[in-house]
């Protein structure tokens, strides 16, 4: 059975299954450590044990390589695979994480799994029109007003459920390893309830790419403090020592592909590019418009109450083409817009269902036949005009003139010399 | 009885050239 419609045949809303649409996907990254192999060291805490451990990232050794790749491979709890920066002297050392969906998705949560301890600041980007311009989606930071200019944990109204917004949760330095940042787009956003009416919301969540960018690491010396049990007064050459990393395990991007409740999956086109299977007569990636032929109303989103499908404009199958008008739409109660263009077979009219000028209905055919519309045939020296009367196909007759051509003189009459008056009375 | 359709030969289209159809 298709999703997209019910027992009885009637379209309903659709949609694709939840995935994880980073998975497999390759990240850009900005920075990724050894090339050339360097040494980098980090705390540990097991069993209460804290220990200071130091190991070689090397790219070339598959060993202890931390490559991109191992941000959206499979994630295994009890074997973490980390991709892992290039380590840097300033903590303010910005680390960017790119990941491209190639396709609109709708964004149910981004989270990311910490090797390294997490960032003191961090910003959560999206971008809309396939890397061309990035808004923000989430920042994270201890000082959300110096960093990004936003205040911590702002109360959520209606105003700015569209924006991002800044918290200071999730950038606390413990757990040294393996702690979690989750964004999740529509917490706490009041529409959220009602979705489906709500194209702020429906925009918010859209993405075809997420960036994560590290803006700031934790001070080395806050660690060396803790764990070394020194009183706090930094030395120099503490402070030249200091060196940072940003690892994680994994980059999760939950959330549907977006087709606007008209698909219930995404394929892959001839080209490779993914694409919603559309249904519901839509067409476009994001089933967001109407198929070629189906303007008879406007494109409208499916929402759980309307499929809302696209209608084929009504032409009497003597038109290919048509295209929507709002004021008809508007003028027949929202039930019809569509006007027909080209009407072929000799016909004319929004919905190609009457003959044009110089022809008449043949009341023996139907009006979807090729030949509904038969040439009127006026007599050109008979007839007053050329065109017929729509329905019995008489031609206007001059004075005398009778037939349904005009053709002959009638009773009484008989033909002229003259082509402007053709039959006269008999005398 | 009914007329024989109209001749188009037996007009005289001497003054009226522009409205001589093709015969």
């Amino acid at each position: 059975s298709d999703p997209c419609y019910d027992e009885g045949g009637q379209p309903k809303r659709c949609i694709p299954d939840f995935v994880n649409a980073g998975f497999a996907r390759e990240v850009q990254v900005s920075s990724t450590c050894g090339r050339p192999p360097n040494r980098y060291c980090f705390y540990n805490e097991k069993m209460g044990v804290k220990t200071k451990m130091c190991q070689i990232c090397d790219a070339s050794d598959p060993k202890n390589a931390h490559p991109a790749t191992y941000l959206t491979d499979l994630n295994n709890a009890h074997n973490l695979s980390c991709w892992q920066s290039e380590e840097f002297s300033n903590p303010m050392h910005n680390v960017t994480l790119t990941l491209s969906l190639n396709k609109k998705f709708e964004i149910t949560y981004v989270s990311l799994q910490f090797c390294s301890p997490r960032p003191e600041s961090m910003g959560i980007f999206k971008s809309m029109d396939y890397g061309k311009n990035w808004v923000p989606f989430q920042y994270y930071s201890s000082q959300c007003r110096k960093m990004y200019n936003k205040p911590n944990k702002a109360i959520i109204s209606k105003q700015n459920e569209q924006e991002a917004l800044c918290t200071d949760g999730y950038t606390d330095l413990y757990p040294l390893t393996g702690g979690l940042i989750a964004f999740s787009t529509l917490d706490g956003r009041p529409s959220a309830q009602d979705f489906d009416s709500s194209p702020v919301l429906q925009d918010w969540v859209t993405a075809t790419d997420i960036r994560v960018v590290f803006s700031r690491a934790h001070l080395q010396r806050e660690l060396d403090r803790h764990y070394s049990g020194r009183d706090g007064k930094e030395d120099e050459a503490s402070m030249v020592r200091e060196s940072y990393h940003y690892a994680v395990a994994d980059l999760q991007v939950g959330g549907r592909c977006k087709c606007n409740g008209h698909a219930s999956r995404c394929v892959k086109d001839k080209e490779g590019n993914l694409i919603c299977d559309c249904k519901h007569n839509t067409a476009g990636p994001e089933c967001d418009r109407c198929k070629p032929f189906h303007y008879d109303r406007p494109w409208q989103r499916a929402t759980l109450r309307e499929a809302n499908e696209c209608l084929a404009c009504s032409c009497n199958l003597h038109a290919r083409r048509c295209r929507f008008n709002m004021e008809l739409y508007k003028l027949s109660g929202r039930k019809s817009g569509g006007v027909c263009l080209n009407c072929r077979h000799n016909t004319a009219g929004r919905h190609c269902h009457y003959c044009k000028e110089g022809f008449y209905r043949d009341l023996t055919k139907v009006i979807t036949h090729r030949k509904a519309c038969r040439a009127c045939d006026c007599h050109p020296v008979g007839a007053a005009g050329k065109t017929c009367n729509q329905t019995t196909g008489q031609c206007p007759c001059k004075d005398g003139v009778t037939g349904i051509t005009c053709n002959r003189c009638a009773k009484g009459y008989q033909q002229s010399r003259s082509p402007v008056a053709p039959c006269i009375k008999i005398p | 009885e009914v007329n024989p359709t109209l001749d188009m030969t037996l007009f005289d289209w001497t003054d009226y050239e522009d409205m001589k159809p093709d015969i």
